[in-house]
C-alpha cells in the first residue's frame, strides 16, 4: 500500500507545471524515505531530478519499493481539477496497475477521486555523480526567469559566466547583442531577494535558451533558484520546494558552438 | 548531438 497526503496540493500542481514541457512520462519511485523521479529529457540533453520527502508530507505510507510510471499529459489534466488550496492524496495498492489521485476541499464538503492507469515505462538507471562545481550562483528565480526570457530574443544561446565580482548572461544574434550583469549584493532586506556567488574559479559556459526558458516553469514552486557551474560538467539550476524537496535540472553545455 | 552524447556518457557512466 502506497499513500501520500500533501496538504499543500497546489505544490504537487506546481511541480507538474515544472516538469510536463520537458517529459512526456515518467517513473515515480516511491520508498520509505519519499518520492523519487529522475528522467532524461525527450531530447536526452537534459535530465530532471525530483526530491519529496516523506517528512514534507501530512501523511505518508509506503510499504513497498513502488515504481509507478506515469504519462504526465494525462497526470496533469488529473491535477487541472484540483483547486488550488485542495489537500491532495496520491494512492495504489502494491503491485497495481493505477494510481488514484483525491482531492479534499479544506473544509471536506468536497472530495474527488480520479484514478489513471499507470504505464510500463523502460527506463535506463541513471547515475547522478556527485560534483564539486567550481561556481555557486544564488538569485531570485523570478529574475532568473526574466533573464532568460529577455536574451530568448536575441540568439538560442545564453552564455553565463561567473567571476568574483557577479554573473553575466549574454546572448548574440541577428538583431545584435545583450549583456546583463549582476553583482553581488551587499545587504538585502529579504534573503530571497539576494543575489550570492560562492567562485573557486572563474567559469564560463553556453547553454540552450530553450532549456533554460523550460526549467523556469518551476519559478513558482521557489523565491531562489541555485544555479551550479564547472568546466566540462552539466550546469544544475535547482528550486528548493519548501520544506519537502528540491527539483534539480542538469543541462548539456552547447558544445562546439 | 554532441550534448546528447555529453550527458548519456555523463550520467550512465558515473
Amino acid at each position: 500500500m502506497f499513500e501520500a497526503r500533501l496538504v499543500q496540493g497546489a505544490l504537487l500542481k506546481k511541480v507538474m507545471e515544472a516538469i510536463k514541457e520537458l517529459l512526456n512520462e515518467a517513473s515515480f519511485d516511491c520508498a520509505h524515505s519519499g518520492i523519487l523521479l529522475q528522467a532524461m529529457d525527450n531530447s536526452h540533453v537534459s535530465l530532471v531530478s525530483l526530491n519529496l520527502r516523506r517528512e514534507g508530507f501530512d501523511k505518508y505510507r509506503c510499504d513497498r519499493n513502488l515504481v509507478m510510471g506515469m504519462n504526465l499529459s494525462s497526470m496533469s489534466k488529473i491535477l487541472k481539477c484540483a483547486s488550488n488550496d485542495d489537500i491532495i492524496t496520491m494512492k495504489a495498492q502494491d503491485n497495481a496497475d493505477t494510481v488514484t489521485f483525491v482531492f479534499e476541499s479544506p473544509k471536506q464538503e468536497k472530495i474527488s477521486d480520479y484514478e489513471m492507469k499507470l504505464t510500463n515505462l523502460d527506463q535506463d538507471h541513471l547515475g547522478i555523480p556527485e560534483t564539486e562545481y567550481s561556481c555557486v550562483i544564488k538569485l531570485p528565480s523570478a529574475e532568473f526567469a526574466r533573464i532568460c526570457r529577455d536574451l530568448s530574443q536575441f540568439g538560442e544561446s545564453i552564455v553565463i559566466s561567473c567571476t568574483k565580482e557577479g554573473v553575466k548572461f549574454s546572448a548574440a544574434g541577428d538583431i545584435g547583442t545583450a549583456n546583463i550583469k549582476l553583482a553581488q549584493t551587499a545587504t538585502v532586506d529579504k534573503e530571497e531577494d539576494a543575489v550570492m556567488v560562492d567562485m573557486q574559479e572563474p567559469v564560463t559556459l553556453t547553454f540552450a535558451c530553450k532549456y533554460l526558458n523550460m526549467f523556469t516553469k518551476a519559478t513558482p514552486l521557489s523565491p531562489q533558484v541555485c544555479l551550479s557551474m564547472s568546466p566540462d560538467v552539466p550546469l544544475v539550476v535547482e528550486y528548493k520546494i519548501e520544506d519537502i524537496g528540491h527539483i534539480r535540472y542538469y543541462l548539456a553545455p552547447r558544445i562546439g558552438d | 548531438s554532441k550534448e546528447q552524447q555529453f550527458m548519456k556518457v555523463y550520467f550512465y557512466n558515473p
